[in-house]
């Protein structure tokens, strides 16, 4: 029966993160080798590919200030400018979305809901950033990500040729992601493992640790469980997967180090709400 | 803590996700 009530928390999870989570690895693999009937994504390599991709992504409400700053014969490094803020504003925003969605995730861990209300404003707090990165590997290769709900393909190189300190913001998450996609984890897997983060006892200032810990026991269990099952041949694979939470903090770190430099460096940022209330204070 | 939290706070509060993001 114990088996079965932990099989049953696997279902439950993995229902719960198809239902919140709008591209899957599934999915996102799919696009990445092409066996999609979707048409393939398009490719952003350049600051020109970047203004004509711009249409695609999700920044309707910014102002598009770069058109209509080019009207008026800005310099091609002003623009280039603008169109690195306004590119940085929609990730923002799709940032902000996504933390809608772990959080509605979140919420349907059992148990997860009665805890302390401010316990849970901590473990979202602490554990979103975390969360979104590991949903970040999926969706990569070597080459680059998929963004835009798999709509674009950005390269690697071209975010690496942004100017600093937007250029060190996602190399780090493509040598984690490589490493994190050879566990070859699926969406029910990744379901399991999510929860297991967001279900960190260790945050900064929880007040009842206790309760924390014996979801996140049950949740451990469930996932040791299901990976035997699902991945029978791969030996130490829960080990593997746990240790990749401690890789997790260090790419937090210094995910925030750099949103700290982007403040201090430029004046037209602004960051969203959402994720200023989460930044604040944050390690 | 919540009270320096509002939006997270409002998430987790509302039983549908879509708030003004």
């Amino acid at each position: 029966p114990e088996a079965a009530d932990l099989r049953s928390l696997a279902k439950h999870l993995y229902e719960s993160y198809l239902k919140n989570f709008p591209l899957t690895k599934a999915k996102a693999r799919a696009i990445l080798s092409g066996k999609t009937n979707d048409n393939a994504p398009f490719v952003i390599h350049d600051m020109k590919s970047l203004l004509e991709g711009e249409q695609f992504i999700n920044c309707c409400h910014l102002p598009h200030q770069g058109q209509q700053r080019e009207s008026t014969g800005a310099t091609l490094t002003e623009l280039q400018r603008e169109v690195e803020l306004r590119f940085f504003h929609s990730c923002q925003s799709r940032s902000a979305e996504a933390v809608s969605e772990v959080t509605e995730f979140a919420k349907s861990i059992p148990g997860f809901s009665i805890l302390d209300l401010n316990d849970q404003v901590t473990l979202l707090k602490y554990g979103v950033i975390e969360v979104l990165s590991i949903m970040m590997a999926p969706l990569m290769n070597k080459d680059g990500t998929l963004i835009s709900y798999g709509q674009i393909f950005m390269t690697r190189e071209f975010l690496k040729s942004l100017r600093k300190p937007f250029s060190d913001m996602m190399e780090p998450k493509f040598e984690f992601s490589v490493k994190f996609n050879m566990l070859e984890l699926d969406d029910s897997d990744m379901a399991l493992f999510l929860a297991v983060i967001i279900l960190s006892g260790d945050r900064p200032g929880l007040l009842n640790v206790k309760p924390i810990e014996e979801l996140q026991e049950n949740v451990l269990h469930s996932l040791e469980l299901h990976l035997k099952t699902n991945h029978p041949d791969s030996l130490h694979l829960f080990a593997k997967v746990l240790q990749k939470m401690t890789d997790l903090r260090q790419l937090v770190t210094h995910h925030v180090q750099v949103i700290q430099l982007l403040k201090e460096s430029e004046v037209d940022l602004c960051l969203h709400p959402l994720l200023q209330e989460i930044m604040r204070d944050l390690y | 803590l919540k009270e320096k939290h509002k939006i997270l706070h409002r998430l987790l509060q509302n039983s549908t996700s879509p708030v003004d993001l």
